[in-house]
């Protein structure tokens, strides 16, 4: 049975998506069978993985709609490493399961008849604490938080926890595998203070292993590749390989 | 009749928040009367404001309940510059409103009373398109594009322009005044990039002033000011300075 990671922070631009795309990449390389969900309407995920989201395909509304359908909307993108896109119909999603019973478990639903196929299955969410992350939530054995070293994204932190608590109700071994500092940037004064402070607050719960500024993480993107295939020698890459055998070291 | 500025953009992390603060901040040193609205449930404008939104008082959410009341929720912050505060609850209104006839003129009619007493407003919104961004919309009298110099942002645009369209249908005379590019690094190539096509494709609907990276800017919100109280020489105060005055020059 996999490992089911929701990538959750309702703050905006903190590294969500690039954590999942390049931290899935490397768990992939290190052997583990992976499969990525892009939760976001926006599809950064997809994109950012060089498909396009206009194009018709199956995404994964439609494995929300039939769990039947989920093998079918799998896309094979390198060895060990599988995709659900998303498209921007995501977005209707929300409002049509506003009274549905099951309404929390849609994801769920969609990733067991999968899930056996893989070792981890991580899954990128929107900026927000609503239907998509609170799927994710549901949806997931385990929680990995990345943590923009800035004051917004750390005041965050409360919140989502709350959030996790109440989830909580309805997932009680939901357990949180821990933080990732992410844009550390060592020339700046606050990246220390905020990660001081985490580190203090959040002892063990947050990795060693953190994930430096670095422009060749977004400029992968533009290539539909991970930032380990743009350039292996690039401090991001690195990071992300890193962070990656110490997931594993911790049992992912 | 105040002129009204929607910050918008679906992409997390892009500065909305950043602009709507010391933008604002700029303008009223420049002698406009200004109110900046916070309408994201996170908060993040009245805690870079040094307003803990945990204390019991009037918020944005009172306001849109019963216009009358929106006076009550002004908080004084500096000579010529005010802020309606939000705070967590905000999050129940998107649902709580769904199914009022007004549900899109919430935040218009939320505005109507006061905005005579002000030159400008500017309103936060959250990183997405659902009722908080079409409410700031429908309010607005003008659009402004905080763009990431980033691919996802940069590809977020098309999408945004689709539901400004859509929002035209009730609000026709919605003006786009302009797109800042911020976060905009000379080092790298990425930047220069992203500029380049953005100025192509949107001529002078880019401001020519940048906001550059800098981190003065969130370091700011540690402490509850603007960045050109934080640091006036800063690259950041400098930056949102000289946007004010282009904006001014512009008309605002
Ligand atoms: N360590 C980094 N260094 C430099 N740029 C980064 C880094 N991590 C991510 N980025 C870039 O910053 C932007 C924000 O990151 P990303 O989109 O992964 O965040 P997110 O949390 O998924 O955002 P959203 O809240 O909009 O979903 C993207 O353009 C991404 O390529
Ligand atoms: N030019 C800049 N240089 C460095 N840091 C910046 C800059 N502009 C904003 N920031 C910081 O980057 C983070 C994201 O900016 P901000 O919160 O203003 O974006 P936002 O679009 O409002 O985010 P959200 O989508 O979560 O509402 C914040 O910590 C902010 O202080
Ligand atoms: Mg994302
Ligand atoms: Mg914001």
């Amino acid at each position: 049975m996999a490992r089911i990671f929701g990538v959750v922070s309702q703050k905006g631009g903190v590294g969500k998506t690039s954590l999942v795309q390049n931290l899935g990449a490397e768990l992939a390389l290190a052997g583990r069978r992976v499969l990525q969900v892009d939760l976001d309407p926006q599809s950064n995920l997809t994109v950012g993985w060089g498909i396009d989201p206009v194009e018709e395909r199956l995404t994964v509304y439609d494995a929300l709609e039939n769990p039947q359908q989920t093998a079918n909307t799998i896309i094979g993108l390198r060895d060990n490493l599988d995709l659900i896109p998303a498209d921007l119909d995501l977005a209707a999603a929300e409002l049509a399961y506003i009274n549905a019973i099951d309404r929390n478990h849609k994801l769920k639903k969609a990733l067991t008849p999968v899930a056996d196929y893989y070792d981890i299955i991580m899954i990128d969410a929107p900026p927000s604490l609503g239907f998509f992350t609170v799927n994710s939530l549901a949806a997931a054995s385990d929680i990995l938080i990345p943590l923009q070293v800035h004051p917004y994204a750390y005041k965050a932190i409360n919140q989502l926890f709350i959030i996790i608590d109440q989830v909580r109700e309805i997932n009680p071994d939901l357990n949180l595998f821990g933080l990732i500092l992410t844009m550390w940037d060592q020339r700046n004064s606050l990246t220390g203070a905020i990660e001081q402070e985490a580190r203090r607050r959040f002892e063990d719960l947050v990795f060693s292993n953190v994930i430096p500024i670095n422009v060749r993480i977004p400029e992968a993107t533009l290539e539909g590749l991970s930032v380990g295939e743009y350039e292996s020698s690039s401090s991001g890459a690195k990071a992300y390989k890193a962070l990656a055998q110490e997931m594993i070291h911790y049992g992912a």
